[in-house]
């Protein structure tokens, strides 16, 4: 056989460094492209709300530009005139789309705090975000877990739906 | 082995890795909300 | 620069004029209001008189621009502060170069408009490299980065004066982040790669400009980014700031792959040429590019007769001039009188007879050091010529590439004789640049498919089918992407019991070897 690193056993010699510090060889061996952070599955072009090389998430709806007609920039005039962001005036609603539209960014946290101190909780199988259904006693309780009926926020059909749910405490994200 | 100017190149780049460009640096100002990445729960939507 | 007695002076305070000017309320839409009064004060202070004063005035601004950022970044607590307090002067900094160039030269006048704009373009890469010389490690690419990034927006508005210059304007930044190319501001690194990834200069190059004209600048640009890569990444463990880049380029390249498979395609080669060998999975990224209107069949479907599908046959476009890099001009001739007349004999035995020296003399020995041992670029381009010769002349025949159409012709008598004569580094080089036209469905595809199993089937020596076999394992073993060509080639490799796959030793040199083939032989059988 080859005996140098251009046979067989060169690779074999990759393969079993690679077992022990992948690092070593992570341009050989690669790594998982689609935990990059890129929507490979997108029917859409990725380009348009690219993050950046640098980022792990794409941009936010509300970071790309679009040119519109000048009259509509209005911030350059009313940018001072508006009250600071200060999340515990704004309704539940808004908070949901905050969540939902700035991902990967310090507001998806900002939004997700200000719902928990609102008695929402995040289930984190799930993925939803629940809450007592007020005036609505639990069926169960004991100290790591309940059953009742709950609100569930439906962010496909952006309502609330309430659902009879076992609900495992350690299951629920803590305070963010 | 890398040769004297790859190595001068690497020590710029290294210094230059310290202070990474900010998404906002490549955006126009914004006041509201400017985007600021954070690495949120992976049980967080994604997209 | 001995800027004439005063002028600094009095740039400084236009400068800060403008500033002020720009971020009034009633600057107007776009700063017209703001900057129709600023032009008359600069022809007051003579600053627009002559070209040279022109030149002096921006270089002046950058400066103090650059410097104002320099003393936000020592002096603010926070980013956002930092950001907030340098954009302030950059970003009306750039407004006002932006309408300068709009409204220099008389409306429909484009040529003053982009001399404009490359001189400005000059000044602030001059001035940025000039800084990265003086501040070496204390270097900060921040004011650069703004300034280069807001002007490309600016210039990229949707305005009817600026749509007639657009392309010039997309030259004049191509050509000056070529300028400011890793390998001449690493320290400019980050920023450049996060300037030529922007969506909206993604955007304009490659998909609104029309006839894909901004496709060649955009290849340059990535050929400078993987030159500059290549010496880092030919270490086996990528320093911090490395792998940084390297994933950042992984990311950019994704995205091309998603949304630009045929600038991947088309630039293959090129890019191929200057991504060192060790890279297997960022080249297998772009080998896996493949046209989007084209519907590859499953690569492990049973008896696929990739001869019958309808595109095997059409040639696939490669943009890069590789048959201009067979030099030099006498290794051309004898090449091509060769592959025309099969002879002289001597030909191949003096790629027989002296490989590695005589070799070098026809340049592919570039230097000792190791694994530079060979002139990479022309031994890719060697391969691909022949081959694409080949496929002409079977075409031409009326026939298509297979193990019976290939064989006992002067284009294999080049690659036998580099098999054999070549020592494992030039074998292994060689092997690789055949398996890098393993790609979509393609008559190259199909054609060095053909060539890399012939190489195997009548191998003399039991080293060239092992490395044959280590080259294309060691694609497969590597994640996702694998190209279409790749998978076929190794699933007839081992399928097809001519090639008596199964019995080499270096098939079971070791379990883990054994254990890669047994689940890549179940995965296709």
């Amino acid at each position: 056989m080859v005996a140098d690193q251009f046979g067989m056993a060169g690779l074999l010699t990759f393969i079993r460094v690679a077992e022990s510090d992948s690092n070593l060889v992570s341009l050989a061996l690669g790594s998982d492209l689609t935990t990059l952070g890129l929507n490979l599955n997108s029917p859409e072009p990725l380009y348009n709300n690219f993050g950046g090389p640098w980022a792990e998430n794409p941009c936010r709806p509300q970071d790309i530009d679009f040119h519109v007609p000048p009259e509509y920039l209005t911030n350059a005039v009313i940018r001072d005139k508006l009250a600071p962001v200060k999340l515990n005036r704004y309704q539940e609603d808004l908070l949901f789309y905050l969540f939902y539209t700035n991902v990967g960014d310090t507001m998806q946290l900002a939004a997700s705090l200000e719902l928990y101190n609102r008695d929402w909780r995040y289930h984190k199988e799930e993925r939803l975000w629940i809450t007592r259904v007020p005036g609505m006693p639990l069926m169960e309780k004991t100290g790591t877990y309940e059953r009742g009926t709950y609100y569930c926020f439906d962010p496909n059909n952006w309502r609330k739906v309430a659902k009879e749910m076992f609900v495992e405490y350690e299951r629920l994200e803590d305070r963010p | 082995a890398l040769s004297k100017e790859q190595q001068i190149q690497h020590q710029s780049l290294e210094a230059a890795f310290y202070h990474m460009p900010h998404p906002s640096d490549s955006e126009r100002l914004r006041h509201y909300l400017p985007r600021s990445p954070y690495m949120t729960p992976p049980y967080y939507p994604q997209s | 620069y001995d800027d004439p007695h005063g002028l600094p002076e009095k740039t400084e305070y236009l400068l800060q004029e403008w500033v002020a000017m720009y971020h009034l309320p009633n600057a107007g839409r776009d700063s017209s209001k703001a900057f129709g009064h600023f032009v008359t004060q600069m022809s007051l202070h003579g600053v627009l008189k002559t070209d040279d004063l022109i030149t002096r005035f921006f270089r002046l601004c950058t400066q103090f621009c650059v410097d104002i950022s320099y003393r936000a970044l020592a002096s603010e607590p926070t980013a956002d502060l930092i950001r907030s307090k340098a954009f302030h002067t950059l970003d009306a900094y750039v407004r006002l170069i932006a309408l300068l160039i709009k409204h220099s030269g008389d409306a429909n006048n484009g040529v003053t408009k982009v001399n404009l704009l490359n001189k400005v373009l000059g000044i602030v890469a001059g001035v940025l490299l000039q800084d990265q010389e003086v501040r070496g490690a204390e270097f900060q690419q921040l004011a650069y980065h703004r300034i280069l990034i807001m002007l490309f927006l600016e210039l990229n508005a949707p305005e009817q004066v600026l749509d007639s210059i657009n392309f010039q304007v997309l030259t004049a930044f191509c050509h000056t982040l070529h300028i400011l190319r890793p390998a001449k501001a690493p320290g400019f690194a980050y920023a450049w790669l996060e300037i030529v990834s922007h969506r909206v200069f993604i955007g304009r190059l490659l998909s609104i400009t029309p006839q894909q004209k901004g496709w060649g600048m955009y290849a340059q640009l990535l050929i400078d980014l993987f030159k500059f890569l290549a010496p880092f990444l030919r270490n086996a463990e990528l320093s911090k700031p490395v792998s940084m880049l390297y994933k950042g380029t992984l990311r950019v390249l994704l995205v091309l792959l998603h949304d630009f498979p045929e600038f991947l395609c088309d630039y293959h080669y090129g890019f191929c040429d200057v991504i060192p060998p060790n890279c297997i999975q960022m080249r297998n990224l772009i080998l896996s590019a493949f046209p989007r209107n084209m519907r590859l069949p499953d690569p492990f479907t049973p008896n696929l007769k990739v001869d019958m599908l309808p595109e095997i046959s059409h040639a696939p476009r490669v943009l890069t001039h590789f048959a201009a890099m067979i030099q030099p001009p006498t290794l051309k001739k004898d090449l091509d009188s060769y592959l025309k007349t099969r002879g002289p004999v001597t030909f191949l035995s003096e790629l027989r007879s002296v490989v590695q020296v005589h070799v070098s003399s026809m340049n592919l020995h570039v230097s000792p050091e190791p694994g530079m041992h060979y002139n990479l670029p022309l031994l890719n381009a060697l391969v691909l010529y022949v081959g694409t010769q080949a496929i002409q002349s079977i075409q031409t025949k009326g026939l298509s590439p297979s193990m019976a159409t290939i064989g006992h012709s002067s284009y294999m008598d080049i690659f036998q004789s580099l098999a054999v004569n070549l020592d494992t580094e030039g074998r292994y080089l060689f092997i690789n640049a055949i398996a890098n036209q393993l790609r979509y469905p393609n008559s190259h595809t199909h054609y060095f498919s053909c060539v890399l199993l012939c190489l195997f089937a009548e191998a003399n020596s039991e080293a060239i089918q092992e490395q044959i076999t280590r080259v294309l394992l060691e694609r497969l073993i590597v994640n996702r992407p694998h190209p279409w060509g790749l998978l076929i080639t190794f699933i007839e490799l081992i399928k097809n019991p001519v090639f008596k796959f199964w019995n080499h030793e270096f098939v079971h040199c070791a379990p883990e070897i054994e254990k890669l083939f047994e689940s890549v032989a179940r995965s296709c059988m």
